[in-house]
């Protein structure tokens, strides 16, 4: 059987709020390790990679590998029933065709149960090459937020550029254009707020900006972003979630013609 | 003048 409980369900709502938004719905895979997902967009430009280590959980327990495809949705109406405070317990049994989720009040004076039919999605799994990244930018997952949304107004793309000095993200269009430069910040004593550029080489990439805002939901569950990119190859988003794993957003690039 | 790539172009299929 499986079994994973988290001490506040506030986690895995925060989880389904920065994926919800471009998956319709997704496979998690259970294993002794942990939780994964991974999947792609609709339109196969995007792909969600999402890893919750087991140790992370306050409670796993995983006796056999289980694929359980879920409607995130239906996933959503669930979670929207529990408190941020509630502790949450997933459970299945073997190749059952139902997950439950339970929610246990702070005080334990109010239990409830939600089962949720498992669906047979087909998987198209994709290998991901191991790559070193020509430039890896931290910054705020904040002031990345506010950057993709306010570059949006003015185009349907962004050009990242990265360099030693700096990071500049770009956005043109019929009501004129628009360019944000961060330095990389000298003071290391708030690592929330740094801004932090690791270069080999310095690459100019363009992305579509609903994507990278779709990948901003994530911003409730890490202080800080990092985007690993190279020339010509997608563009990594990844937040860590403390304690327990990642979410990492891959982005095809748009070229030129 | 910039076309969208496809992720699938990038990462093969498993």
């Amino acid at each position: 059987m499986f079994e994973a409980r988290l001490n506040t369900s506030q986690v895995l709502k925060k989880v389904l709020d920065a994926i919800k938004d471009l998956l319709n719905e997704a496979t998690f895979d259970c294993s002794d390790s942990g939780i994964q997902l991974q999947a792609m967009d609709n339109s196969h430009v995007s792909l969600v990679s999402l890893s919750l280590r087991s140790d992370g959980f306050d409670k796993y327990r995983c006796d056999r590998n289980l694929s359980m495809g879920m409607n995130l949705a239906n996933m959503a109406k669930i979670m929207k029933c529990a408190n941020n405070d509630d502790t949450l317990t997933m459970k299945a049994q073997d190749n059952a065709d139902t997950v439950t989720f339970m929610f246990e009040s702070q005080n334990q004076e109010k239990v409830s149960d939600y089962e949720m039919k498992l669906m047979n999605l087909d998987q198209e799994h994709l290998g991901i090459p191991e790559t070193d990244y020509a430039c890896v930018v931290r910054m705020p997952a904040m002031e990345f937020a506010r950057i993709c949304r306010d570059l949006s107004q003015f185009g349907e793309s962004v050009v990242i550029s990265c360099t030693k000095e700096g990071v500049k993200f770009s956005a043109s269009g019929d009501a004129g254009s628009a360019n944000i430069k961060l330095a990389q910040t000298s003071t290391v004593d708030k690592e929330d707020e740094s801004v932090v550029i690791e270069m080999q080489e310095p690459v100019t990439l363009t992305f579509a900006c609903r994507y990278l805002n779709s990948f901003t939901k994530a911003t409730p569950l890490c202080n800080q972003v990092q985007l690993s990119m190279s020339a010509d190859v997608p563009l990594v988003v990844e937040y860590r979630i403390p304690d327990l794993g990642h979410i990492r957003y891959y982005l095809a690039p748009k070229i030129e013609d | 003048k910039h076309r969208q790539t496809a992720i699938t172009n990038f990462f093969p299929n498993q």
